[in-house]
């Protein structure tokens, strides 16, 4: 038996809506710890990784470990349908093969419930080890959004190079080419405001722009995002889901010829 | 010009 109540619905609307264009299927994993998915693209570039951790719901009960395929698009159709102040509660009996959103107004005057198939679907378990990053750059989430945007008109990749001078995203294109520097800048009125570099050692890589446009969908759930960067490791795309988790994306780099 | 690397090849299958 699994039941998980989750008072900020609309955060579960804006996980799927960060996720359900860059993987159609997936495994939801949930056990005591709390609700993950771990998958990748269809073309094993990009990986995801979601967490909303138990303490957050406020009544969270899994009996048994169990993991629940779901299509991603069909999910978010039916999540849609959820209002963004709904409370939504997640449920399915052991060895079922359907989940149920229940979806309940702040003012409990509309309780809807939705039924959805389960998949089975094989996918593969990625081990991430902790590693230690070159530099880590933690920016406003819709600044980094509007770079990517307006970089993807330029070209189709992006160089992020770290230095003590700042945080550099440069793209070529046929047109030309750009270059956008962010100085660190930790004298803002809000923390979430600020450009926070923390440098080992200089780092420069290259990655497709489309697939940070793919994770710029997350915006939504973070005021911040952390890019941890390591020459020759993933990027690791950070937002923090607030007192619940993280989702994270990992994007490995582009090498040249 | 520059070639995409999997994932797959950094971390292993658990």
């Amino acid at each position: 038996m699994l039941e998980l109540r989750l008072v900020q619905g609309s955060l579960l609307k804006k996980v799927l809506e960060a996720v359900k264009d860059l993987v159609n299927d997936a495994n939801f994993d949930c056990s005591a710890t709390g609700f993950s998915l771990q998958a990748m693209d269809s073309s094993h570039v990009a990986l995801v990784a979601l967490l909303l951790r138990s303490e957050g719901f406020e009544h969270y009960r899994c009996d048994r470990n169990i993991s629940m395929g779901m299509n991603l698009g069909n999910m978010a159709k039916m999540l849609k349908c959820a209002g963004n102040d709904d409370i939504i509660t997640l449920k399915a009996d052991d060895g079922s093969d359907v989940v149920t959103f229940m979806f309940e107004s702040p003012t409990q005057d509309k309780i809807a419930d939705f039924e959805m198939k389960l998949m089975d679907i094989d996918s593969e378990h990625l081990g991430i080890p902790e590693a230690e990053y070159h530099a880590i750059v933690r920016m406003p989430s819709s600044e980094f959004a509007r770079i990517c945007k307006d970089l993807s008109s330029i070209g189709d990749t992006v160089v992020i190079s770290v230095t003590k001078e700042g945080v550099k995203f440069s793209t070529r294109g046929d047109i030309g080419t750009a270059n956008i520097v962010c100085r660190q800048n930790t004298t803002v009125d809000k923390p979430e405001e600020a450009t926070v570099i923390e440098m080992n050692e200089p780092v420069s890589l290259t990655f497709a722009l489309r697939y940070f446009n793919s994770f710029t969908k997350a915006t939504p759930l973070s005021n911040t995002v952390t890019l941890s960067l390591s020459s020759e490791l993933p990027v690791v795309v950070e937002y923090k889901i607030a007192e619940m988790g993280y989702i994270r994306f990992y994007l490995a780099p582009k090498i040249e010829d | 010009g520059s070639s995409q690397t999997s994932i797959t090849e950094f971390y292993r299958s658990t």
